[in-house]
């Protein structure tokens, strides 16, 4: 299943 | 990482450069809205929680170190010092901001991705950023003319958002991964609130005129 992309974002 | 994260990094940090400046040069934060500063150190305390738990890349942690630092030495440089405080609007500067502390957090404990304290945490993060410019906006529209230094900086602090909203677009066509639903909601919110500025910014700009909101 498609994932939310891990918190790489500020 | 991809050019419209990259812009909307250093537009957000052009936005805190800008109230630097203006702080700085003028020794004034007259037109600034201490309320908004405020929430703005809370969305970043409560965002990089993961600072000292997670290392993504030396960028991250020394932009989140950059955020945090600034929106605190902002709130204490309006409350402590000597010149910089007498020059603050606090008699403009009432909106109820306790409200949108409240309101967020509460949100966060309903709707979140998961139910850890990191994650209640950013979601809280991102409601409370959506509306964290709210009383800078109310002050604006109270205080009439806008210098040009704090105008600039409401028009960078609201088009970093919009070039983040063009970055989960880019990673939802490039990284086949849907984003979070909670950032592009709040992140829509967010940037449609700075809508009539941007409006007032541009006709300020377009006619060479002082930036003027109406009340």
């Amino acid at each position: 299943p498609k994932r939310a992309y891990p918190k790489d974002e500020l | 990482m991809n050019i419209f994260r990259l812009a909307g990094d250093l537009t957000h940090l052009i936005s805190i450069l800008v109230l630097l400046l203006k702080i700085y040069a003028t020794k004034s934060c007259s037109g600034i809205s201490l309320k908004t500063q405020e929430l703005y150190a809370l969305v970043f305390l409560a965002r990089y929680l993961d600072l000292f738990t997670d290392f993504v890349s030396v960028y991250n942690t020394v932009m989140k170190l950059v955020f945090i630092g600034s929106s605190l030495a902002i709130v204490w440089c309006m409350r402590m010092h000597r010149i910089v405080k007498r020059s603050y609007n606090r008699e403009l500067d009432t909106f109820r901001h306790y409200f949108l502390v409240a309101g967020s957090f509460v949100l966060a404990l309903v709707v979140h991705e998961k139910f850890t304290l990191q994650e209640i945490f950013w979601a809280f993060s991102i409601y409370l950023e959506a509306v964290a410019i709210l009383p800078q906006l109310v002050l604006l529209q109270r205080s009439g003319n806008v210098d040009n230094l704090t105008g600039q900086y409401v028009f960078f602090l609201g088009a970093y958002r919009a070039f983040y909203i063009l970055n989960w677009i880019y990673r939802y066509f490039t990284e086949q991964r849907f984003g979070r639903w909670i950032s592009w909601i709040s992140g829509l919110v967010q940037t449609a609130l700075y809508a009539d500025f941007f409006y007032y910014y541009f006709m300020s700009w377009k006619n060479n005129a002082k930036l003027q909101l109406p009340a």
